[in-house]
């Protein structure tokens, strides 16, 4: 149904009274805004959660004021490639990237939001090629794949509190393309990836093995990372299916968290969250135990990946349809963003 | 370790899998 028509009885109970509405900010020059983001912004020893919003051409940081107003700092043009998407880095300050490219990633840049060195705001290049997969990851590292004349490169480049590249380490790539990274949580050197053959791989960071290729099966097409941690022996990963679609049943899910046994590879199905009614899927983001995606009806759906359903939808507002649903780097803010660049921050 | 249908379960699977895997 039309995002309109979806009513309270509809919706079965979900309301938006679990999504408080913070502040909202509008880029009034933005073409059409293509993500946001949040990030840490320190300068003289004050620190503060921004806003960062991109749209084609162009990436603008924004602080806030008084009154749930924001401002913007600064804009960074990117020159003539578009932006596809902001690759924030989980636990830094001052400093993001961003990947620009036609269909797909050709650049990854790093864009440093202030430095106490030359008080500046800078971008340089950190990465090129046909990169298929990027994520900024802890302590100021991005991990990308690409597809090269050679197969395929899986490297994990550090940076700097300035942003300049530190050194770089290859992993050992798989033989299918990489389509998606997640960190291990309680892990401090795993890392895991999504193939394009439904494979789920891990790697040792430290010393760039491939430790183990699991296969996710065919029931579940297009499966992408977004979170992944370790309990007990067990690896739990927590995956989107993109391209899901309405299902009476938990055939087709909007995410699932996986557990597997890494030494035996086997695996089981642990959660699954379904779309709500009436709605098909997209790809969503991932922070904690909470899921955000938007739908194709134009609404912003949230999971709880604990209880495996969804406990918020955001409808269209007046103005039109969600475009972007992201989750800050504070647990229960999300960023639900549309494309004429209004940005609205809710509390969840 | 312990045992489920997901097969043995170790608690050290990280080191074991890289003490095991080429490098």
């Amino acid at each position: 149904p039309a995002a309109e028509q979806l009513t309270p009885a509809q919706l079965g109970g979900l309301a938006e009274e679990s999504l408080q509405l913070m502040s909202k900010l509008k880029d009034s020059s933005s073409s059409c805004a293509v993500d946001v983001s949040a990030v840490w912004w320190e300068v003289a020893g004050s620190r503060e959660l921004c806003v960062v919003t991109a749209c084609e051409g162009s990436v603008s940081l924004w602080t806030p004021l008084a009154a749930d107003a924001w401002g913007k700092v600064y804009t960074w043009q990117l020159g003539e490639m578009a932006v596809i998407q902001i690759v924030p880095l989980p636990d830094a300050c001052n400093l993001m990237c961003v990947a620009l490219g036609d269909l797909e990633i050709a650049e990854i840049r790093w864009l440093l939001l202030y430095s106490s060195e030359n008080d500046s705001f800078k971008q340089s290049l950190l990465r090129s090629g046909n990169i298929k997969a990027v994520l900024g990851l802890k302590a100021r590292r991005v991990v990308s794949s690409s597809r090269t004349a050679c197969g395929q490169q899986v490297e994990v480049v550090s940076l700097s509190e300035t942003g300049r590249s530190r050194d770089g380490r290859t992993l050992m790539p798989p033989e299918e393309t990489v389509l998606g990274f997640a960190e291990v949580e309680g892990l401090q050197d795993a890392l895991v990836g999504t193939t394009a053959a439904n494979g789920v791989v891990v790697w040792n960071l430290r010393t760039g093995q491939l430790l183990r290729k699991m296969h996710l099966g065919y029931s579940y097409p297009a499966s992408v990372c977004h979170r992944a941690y370790s309990d007990s022996g067990l690896l739990f990963v927590v995956l989107s299916h993109p391209h899901a679609k309405e299902s009476e049943s938990c055939r087709n899910p909007a995410f699932r968290v996986v557990a597997f046994n890494p030494k035996t590879a086997r695996s089981t199905g642990v959660v699954f969250s379904s779309l709500p009614a009436g709605h098909a899927g997209r790809r969503g983001d991932v922070r904690d135990a909470c899921a955000a995606a938007v739908l194709t009806s134009g609404a912003v759906a949230v999971w709880d990946l604990q209880l495996g359903h969804c406990t918020a939808l955001l409808p269209p507002g007046p103005q039109g349809d969600w475009a972007l649903a992201r989750w800050a780097t504070t647990p229960g803010c999300l960023l639900a963003g549309q494309r004429d660049g209004t940005v609205c921050l809710y509390r969840y | 370790c312990g045992e489920s249908d997901l097969g043995p379960i170790s608690l050290k699977w990280f080191e074991e899998l890289s003490a095991e895997a080429p490098s």
